[in-house]
């Protein structure tokens, strides 16, 4: 059983890690997981590693550039931008070429995020999950002691079949679960009214079906899909928090 | 390098294999695969393979609870739903669980689905690709003679980048690609104008960048969410082709 045979490990100097985990892609996670670091990152030490090898999506979402630097050859330093320590592959490779990894590599690029990141002292590490339920989340779940995961769906059934599996994953790794974000809720048309584009109900459904908290309903807007393209999370230009209703 | 080293097999008595991938997930990848399943079984004998291991979507979009029946115990018999014949892993397992599976595991999966399955005679088989660039789809581009294969992205960067990483991965693995499908390119508004809520240009972008064909733009609408939620493709209930302008 994946449950009983780790150890898991915790990240010295890192008082709290949450995962942001979808299982399905493309539903918002990585934007979420993004701006849930910059609006914590205004009062906390705030680090956020992407992990998911890959489509690492944070070095767009944040308009980096570097790669990050290391002082004895081993241990990487964290980038920093609007506040919050960042890591992800994608600073390590060029942006067009594809992981084209098996398993064992993915596994010991997850280890060297967890083991020989400098990530001096955080109240919270932000992991961005990788979507599926493969190597890359199992080796996650098994090897870090991880304190929380939120989980992202947006309303229609094929993303709820996917985070139902996601949820059954953590289930199974002991993991505890926060609460669901369900996100491109509806969309507020002209009269001001909402509009269903992509159904509705899935957040609600997981909530209900899984005894855990609906965290927030974010409606879909054009200004979080442009934030993303201009590489500057929404919550670094706003103030009030559109995430969470907590 | 992944070119060389594989003898690609052909699956007897299936004439074309076209591949639809989009390397980044929730871009509308099964959706469109599904559709153009359809739309070609009007006219042809075709297949439809869903490769997601982890995020099983064909099982969801056709309504098909039944499990695959066998006549040796080996070989699987694909199940027939919308006049297109049908394998997923969604068919194999159940709905909630999660495929908590390495790379190993994938790959003989994928080994099943390409040599186990009485596909009959098909002019086309589809095969809906898992994203990212991991086991899966490396299995798949090495194991298999794929004849073609269409992209799928959303306007946005972040899907961009991502479809930019694929083209590269079949590029590796020598196989061709037929074009690129925009999705979710606008939303009709209530004034009958275009509201470009992801952005637009995405696929443009893909197209002059890698030298392919733009296949189409598929507008946002509630039709199509809504199809996925019913368990009814909608070209199974539409005759003109929303698809393609090809
Ligand atoms: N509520 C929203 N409204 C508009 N666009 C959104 C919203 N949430 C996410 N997006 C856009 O959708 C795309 C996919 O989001 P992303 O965070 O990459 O998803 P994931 O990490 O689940 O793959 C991004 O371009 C992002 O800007
Ligand atoms: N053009 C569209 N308009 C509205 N909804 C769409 C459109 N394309 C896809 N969808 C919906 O988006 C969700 C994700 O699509 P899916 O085909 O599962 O994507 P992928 O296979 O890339 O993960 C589905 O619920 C689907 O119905």
């Amino acid at each position: 059983s994946p449950k009983s045979q780790f150890v898991k490990k915790r990240i010295p100097n890192v008082k709290k890690i949450i995962a942001i985990s979808s299982a399905k892609g493309g539903v918002g996670k990585s934007t979420i997981a993004a701006n849930i670091a910059v609006e914590l990152g205004k009062n906390f030490n705030v680090g956020l590693l992407d992990a998911d090898i890959y489509g690492p999506s944070i070095p767009q979402l944040f308009g980096v550039k570097e790669k990050p630097t290391t002082d004895d050859g081993k241990r990487l330093n964290p980038i920093i931008k609007f506040n919050v320590y960042l890591m992800s592959i994608g600073f390590l490779v060029d942006e067009k070429s594809p992981m084209v990894w098996r398993g064992p590599m993915v596994i010991s690029a997850i280890k060297t995020f967890v083991n020989n990141v400098n990530w001096s002292s955080l109240d919270y590490l932000i992991i961005d999950m990788p979507p599926g339920t493969g190597d890359a989340l199992i080796t996650f779940s098994q090897e870090l002691e991880i304190d929380g995961a939120i989980i992202v769906t947006t309303p229609q059934k094929l993303s709820v079949n996917d985070a139902m599996r996601g949820i059954e994953m953590f289930k199974k790794t002991n993991v505890p679960i926060l609460g669901v974000i369900e996100n491109m809720s509806y969309l507020i048309d002209e009269n001001n009214s909402k509009r269903f584009i992509f159904s509705k109900g899935g957040g609600e459904m997981i909530s209900k079906n899984q005894n855990i908290k609906l965290l927030g309903q974010i409606p879909i807007h054009e200004s979080i899909s442009k934030s993303s393209d201009d590489e500057v999370p929404l919550m670094h230009s706003m103030n009030e928090d559109i995430i969470t209703n907590e």
